[in-house]
């Protein structure tokens, strides 16, 4: 299994519907300060059910939808949708692809889809959990956080190490 | 249950002190249960020593050798248990030259089983990509995205050397 | 006292200001005492916007504009009140290219009144440099020194650019 | 009043007697990862009296003295002097040249020296407040702490402006 398209609409600065296909192997982003390549992390993140608003730099939920400027008006609503490559059945879904999709409103709500249909946060909990997809801490490494491994507490890096097993 | 957690804690001392030795080109590295009698109670301890050195703390360590040790642990994690991805924000940042080359070197060979998405500064880490995604801010505080070659990517993204005069 | 210290926190402000909108090229920025009435129990809070943006919060900023802006009002302060002498240890770290150039002509100014001790993998910020020590570790594990010229400093030693292949 | 040379004899990785010559401009520090650079900034805080063990890594005092390696024995003792000019009489002492030693035994006590003679951390605490040196949060910015600034609450802030004042 892997990640083969991320689509970001009205996330953060994408403003615009943006796609990135993702290939097996290593992608880079990269670009100027500012522009808005760690959205695209959290974004990730987001889609997977974060609940950690302060790991993707958010307060509330309309941290995440783009505040417009005075060029351009702001988005209503937050879409992210993740699309899995599930040709070898790493997923417990019969589909070649699985789609996760997240909508976040204004008014603090976020609406799950899973393959299209309206899904509840835990289903897409467990759905990930058993394709060992997590939001582990070892999956996601944000900005400035690669040394936190080293000042987690003993037990939470056998937690980690768990979740390896 | 015990059993999977003792295997997987013994696999991922073992790339932890792998990793690591590969990046220090030596030293000491290990991974202690505090209470090897009870795993599924115990915490995780790291020890860790550059070649030749003797410091008796991970606190003593400089930033680039906590971000080479916390790489270490991370991808003796992906090694241990494929994770399907694994995003990067900046986690080379801190790092000079030649452990930008280590570091790139590893994600190259990690890469086989896992996919990685890269945001990064620095131009190694580019070269051993195999797609990249150049981003930029817009005027209308929208950000905006170009697939783009190794050849592609402009001097201002990426940093550069002190004596290419 | 009260007077002093108005005196010198409406200078910081200024200074604040000024050397964000050098550092993004506009944009919004402001100190706020939190009880104006009673500065010498105040709180100082701050606001601060990149040009375009509409960012709410100062946590929506990216690494790189964190920095500036956390730069732009340690020189506000030196400014104000110039400090002998200030030692920077990798402030420069998460800067792209363009930052890093604003950055070290920055320095370069207030070098006049205040003297910098700056230790950086950045060639830009080590081009502005009246003088360079270059540092390395010996087999017995302690710090060898060299005073340095711009041509001596190694590759090894600074970050390299994408785009000179 | 400038930083004129900075000597470090035990102190952490600067085993052998080590003298930093500094001009009034910028002085660049480079090195590989590991090679000392953070340290010097380490032994610059600490002769100027600084208590904070967090802000230089070390939890005791052993910490600071070379620790020793398999090729050389360790230090029983670390030593910074750190000497100022003082030719504009900024210091309110009668000489054209103030040095500050600090020496630390694995005891844990400190030793202060004021131009050779022994002094209190006080008399220390007491001539750099004067002469607007102190550990203020603006005058040495040490690795990975350049956000810390605006992180600080609102009356940290004040107080760091007040220092300015
Ligand atoms: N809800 C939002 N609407 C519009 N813009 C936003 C929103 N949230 C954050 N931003 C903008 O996104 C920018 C930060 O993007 P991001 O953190 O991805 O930058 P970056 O490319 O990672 O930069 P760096 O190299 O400095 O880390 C900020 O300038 C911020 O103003
Ligand atoms: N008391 C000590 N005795 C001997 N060596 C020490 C002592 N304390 C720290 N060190 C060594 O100093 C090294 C760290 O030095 P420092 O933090 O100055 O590196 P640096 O040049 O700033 O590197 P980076 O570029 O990664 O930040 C560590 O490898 C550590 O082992
Ligand atoms: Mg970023
Ligand atoms: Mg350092």
């Amino acid at each position: 299994m892997y990640l083969k398209r991320l689509d970001l609409y009205g996330f953060k600065s994408f403003a615009s519907r943006t796609t990135f296909d993702f290939g097996q192997g290593i992608t880079a982003i990269v670009g100027p300060n500012g522009s808005g390549k760690s959205n695209i992390a959290d974004a990730l993140r987001w889609v997977l059910g974060g609940q950690s608003n302060k790991l993707i730099r958010a307060k509330k939920m309309e941290d995440v939808i783009f505040t417009g400027s005075s060029k351009r008006s702001r988005s209503d609503k937050a879409e992210v949708t993740l699309t899995l490559d599930n040709s070898d059945g790493w997923l417990p879904i019969d589909s070649e692809e699985v789609s996760i999709r997240r909508r976040g409103s204004r008014s603090g709500d976020s609406d799950y889809y899973l393959n299209g249909k309206k899904a509840k946060l835990r289903d897409i909990h467990v759905l990930l959990a058993t394709a060992s997809v997590s939001q582990s801490s070892y999956a996601i490494i944000g900005q400035g956080l690669v040394e936190s491994v080293l000042s987690l507490r003993p037990e939470e890096r056998r937690e980690m190490i768990e979740e390896a097993a | 249950m015990q059993r999977k957690l003792e295997t997987t804690f013994k696999e991922v001392a073992k790339g932890f002190e792998s990793y690591f030795k590969m990046f220090f080109g030596g030293g000491h590295a290990r991974l202690r249960l505090t209470d090897p009698k009870h795993p599924m109670d115990s915490g995780v301890d790291i020890e860790a020593r550059p070649p030749g050195k003797r410091t008796k703390s991970l606190s003593q360590l400089s930033g680039g050798e906590k971000a080479l040790t916390s790489v270490s642990l991370l991808f003796a994690l992906l090694q241990a248990n494929p994770s399907p991805f694994c995003v990067l924000d900046e986690v080379d940042a801190m790092l000079d030259e030649a452990n930008v080359d280590r570091f790139a070197s590893a994600i190259h060979d990690i890469s086989q089983r896992t996919q990685f998405i890269v945001i990064t500064h620095n131009r190694r880490t580019i070269e051993v990509s195999d797609s990249i995604y150049g981003i930029s801010m817009a005027p209308d505080a929208a950000s905006r995205v170009l697939s783009m070659r190794l050849a592609d990517v402009p001097v201002e993204a990426v940093k550069k050397p002190g004596s290419q005069n």
